[in-house]
């Protein structure tokens, strides 16, 4: 389970950085 | 959503933006843009900061979609001007009221929301020395005479 869920919060935040990236046109 | 105790740092530049979503949504905007960033170098790890931030996320998208046609909000340069007037405005208000001896919470709540609002610049960029030091003199000013006032005494 600790490796299952470090990977989903690594996606989150992945996703997170994308959405903020795409937010500001930076993508 | 409580704000985690990890994301402490950011909760009076929410709280500006929550008392500008009328008055002045791209100022609200930009503070949440500010706190989003911030946040996610703070914590975007446990549990608790994530979902606090994908919530502020999905505000600042709708509020993207919602101001979209506005000029402070699809172009950055603009928006940082706004923000930059807007800070300033404020600075200068609590200024004059200190130089003229009137010292009030509003003015108090001026010299610390122009602080607040200097630190919101920074998603545009390096503060400029000027800024900086506008910033601390806010901050510095507006605990100064807080706690003056607290205390009895009168501000210097």
């Amino acid at each position: 389970t600790g490796s299952v869920g470090t990977s989903v919060a690594s996606a989150e935040q992945d996703e997170l950085s994308q959405r903020l990236a795409k937010l500001r046109d930076q993508i | 959503m409580a704000l985690p105790a990890q994301l402490k740092a950011i909760q009076h530049h929410l709280r500006t933006a929550q008392e500008h979503d009328k008055r002045d949504p791209v100022v609200a905007y930009y503070c949440r843009l500010y706190a989003m960033q911030t946040g996610m170098k703070l914590d975007s790890k446990t549990p608790e900061c994530r979902k606090f931030l994908v919530k502020l996320m999905d505000q600042l998208e709708t509020m993207k979609k919602e101001l979209g046609d506005n000029d402070s909000i699809n172009q950055e340069v603009v928006g940082n001007a706004h923000i930059e007037n807007y800070a300033l405005k404020m600075f200068l208000y609590a200024d004059n009221e200190d130089r003229a001896g009137r010292f009030h919470k509003n003015m108090i709540k001026s010299f610390y929301s122009a602080s607040l609002l200097l630190d919101v610049l920074s998603v545009f960029g390096e503060l400029s020395e000027e800024n900086i030091q506008h910033r601390k003199y806010a901050r510095w000013k507006a605990t100064y005479i807080h706690n003056c006032l607290k205390n009895g005494e009168t501000p210097q």
